[in-house]
């Protein structure tokens, strides 16, 4: 962890009035290693340290804080900087009915995070309508029907041993018309995992999102994943142009550094944490509290 | 380049990055670059190319010492429980297993002790109505353990040769449910007596935090071996490095994509060469 890292190195540093380069450089090792060893990808790590460098060398002295102290104290506001300053907002608009659409890789909980959703916006007194638009994993529309009737939302989903060869795109575009039907508000789309090497598959996905032109795209992620955050975060906005991202299993003791260069590298909030596998664990993302975490 | 003695640091730290990007981790990653600079230096090593053909040497030798087949006993159903956090694979390994061995003509029975997850057991059927396999299920929300010994009782009564026990994905960190998985564990062995391999199906994406996770299920059901999933992806799934360094636990089986065919045994040479990729 960061604390247990830095602390040899600004003990060697206490009493010292400016930090000289080499100084700088030598708390800037440790941050290195900690972020890394959190999973923040190490192109992201380098960019990251670089623009710390940059301030910290440039900085005045602190009053309150030793060197050491404000070089982290630079990290700190650096890294909450990039998560986002304060918690962003889901952000439906007036379109009638807002559509969200889910996406992200294989297990990373999407189909729970669309019933998490539902429950969510059932409470802020939206009427939602879950669609199952996975219909490849074995079971997936059942899950997703177990979610909606353990929070009472309907599910649009094919008709059960219907047409083996339906159309996600098709039942994601028949769900607007049920929506209007129903007088659901807000739709939230679950679509099927799948990786950024699968051409096919990101195209579905861009096909998806052209059909029912949602209002809110989330990418879902793991918080467990490593470096391969950022090929897979990329591949997912080129796909899909996600509006945010849902950080999930934050309630496991990962790092999460994936938040990090997701956050950099597309720009994109992270709008919610998922902290459980109970449809009420689901929070709005603190940027703080990850910072903390990713720095250990 | 003519009074250059031995490999620049640039070559070390690029060899470096590469592991690091491949989840190797920071500590194996600098253990395996401190053991590279030894033999670069008793071998005189110049060209950044032979670097690398011997960094991919040491690993393979590295990696090479495992056991890596899966174990199966002599008299009654051979009994493998699989583990792993939440969304890693399990359900869908034990899926492509099934298969496998049921194409070996051999007969094989799946136990739906994931009791707790929306749809789980209609998951792990429709898997075992593929494969052909017979499966063992209670009611949602049943004693995962009881269920577990159930699958035991009819894979023995049946003469089945294989016994494939599908669990709940859990974190690692949370306590009461590891303590289940320890109970499912002991409660499966009162009918199978041991188990031959506890396999733990970890997600090739995952970063450092796979450590973690085969440490908590070494500790809570002793793990034999790793189904690495995902391995289709980007991820190269480096931190099974570290896992067979640090813990002894060998890679045995990698999943390479969602349907029925996609496992194969983990062969050695094509990770080290994917790590370099
Ligand atoms: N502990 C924990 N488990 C979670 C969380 N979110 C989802 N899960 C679990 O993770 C597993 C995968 O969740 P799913 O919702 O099926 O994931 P998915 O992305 O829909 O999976 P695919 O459709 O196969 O791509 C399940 O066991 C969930 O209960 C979370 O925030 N914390
Ligand atoms: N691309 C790819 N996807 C995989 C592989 N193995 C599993 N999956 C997918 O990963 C997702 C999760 O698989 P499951 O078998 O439900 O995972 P699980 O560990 O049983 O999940 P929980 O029981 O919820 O903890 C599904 O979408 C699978 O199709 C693999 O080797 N490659
Ligand atoms: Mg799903
Ligand atoms: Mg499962």
């Amino acid at each position: 962890a960061l604390s247990d890292r830095l602390e040899a190195v600004l003990d060697r540093l206490k009493g010292r009035g400016t930090l000289s380069e080499s100084d700088v450089d030598e708390v800037l090792r440790e941050i290195r290693l900690a972020l890394l060893e959190a999973d923040v990808n190490f192109k992201v790590v380098k960019t990251f340290v670089a623009r710390v460098r940059e301030r910290a060398i440039g900085a005045e002295v602190s009053e309150a804080l030793n060197p050491g102290q404000q070089v982290v104290k630079i990290v700190n506001e650096e890294l909450t900087g990039v998560l986002g300053d304060q918690s962003a907002p889901l952000e439906l608009g007036s379109a009638s009915p807002a559509v969200i659409m889910l996406a992200g890789l294989q297990g990373s909980g999407k189909t729970t995070a669309a019933g998490k959703l539902a429950a969510h916006l059932k409470k802020k007194g939206r009427t939602p309508l879950l669609v199952a638009a996975d219909l490849q994993r074995p079971a997936a529309v059942d899950q997703l029907k177990v979610l909606g009737a353990r929070v009472d939302v309907p599910v649009h989903a094919p008709e059960p041993g219907g047409d083996p060869d339906a159309d996600p795109v098709a039942v994601a575009a028949g769900a607007l018309k049920e929506a209007t039907r129903v007088g659901a508000g807000v739709v939230i789309v679950d679509t099927a995992g799948r990786t950024n090497v699968d051409d096919a598959m990101m195209e579905q996905a861009t096909a998806i999102k052209r059909a029912v032109d949602p209002v809110e795209t989330l990418f879902v992620i793991d918080a467990m994943i490593g470096q391969e955050a950022v090929t897979v975060a990329k591949a997912f906005q080129e796909a899909v142009d996600f509006t945010g991202v849902i950080l999930s299993k934050l309630d496991g003791d990962a790092r999460g550094g994936a938040a990090l260069s997701v956050a950099e590298v597309t720009g994109r909030p992270i709008k919610f944490a998922s902290t459980g596998e109970r449809l009420d664990e689901f929070e709005a993302f603190h940027p703080d509290r990850m910072a903390s975490r990713i720095l250990g | 380049a003519l009074f250059r003695r031995g490999l620049d640091e640039a070559a070390f730290e690029e060899l470096e990055e590469r592991l690091i990007s491949a989840d190797v981790g920071v500590e194996a990653t600098m253990e395996i670059i401190e053991g590279l600079r030894e033999r670069v230096r008793a071998e005189g090593v110049t060209d950044p190319e032979q670097a690398l053909a011997l960094l991919k040497e040491i690993l393979r030798l590295e990696l090479g010492v495992a056991d890596r087949t899966l174990a199966r006993r002599e008299e009654g159903p051979t009994t493998w429980l699989i583990t792993g956090v939440n969304g890693t694979g399990k359900t869908t390994s034990i899926g492509k297993l099934a298969a496998r061995h049921a194409r070996d003509g051999e007969t094989v029975v799946l136990a739906a002790a994931d009791t707790f997850r929306a749809a789980a057991i209609e998951q792990l059927s429709s898997w075992g109505e593929r494969a052909g396999a017979r499966v063992v299920k209670q009611a949602e929300g049943a004693d995962p353990a009881a269920v577990a010994y159930d699958g035991w009782q009819a894979a023995s009564a049946a003469d089945a040769d294989l016994l494939l026990v599908d669990t709940a994905g859990r974190l690692q960190s949370k306590r009461a449910l590891m303590e289940e998985l320890s109970k499912v564990k002991r409660v499966l062995e009162k009918g199978a007596g041991h188990t031959d391999e506890v396999l733990l199906v970890l997600d090739a994406t995952t970063g450092q935090n796979g450590i973690s996770q085969a440490q908590a299920f070494q500790e809570a059901v002793d793990v034999s071996g790793v189904i690495l999933t995902k391995l289709d992806g980007t991820a190269r799934g480096g931190i099974v490095i570290a896992i067979q360094r640090q813990l002894g636990i060998p890679v045995k089986l990698v999943g390479l994509g969602e349907t029925v065919d996609d496992l194969a045994d983990f062969d050695v040479d094509a990770f080290v060469e994917a790590l370099f990729a």
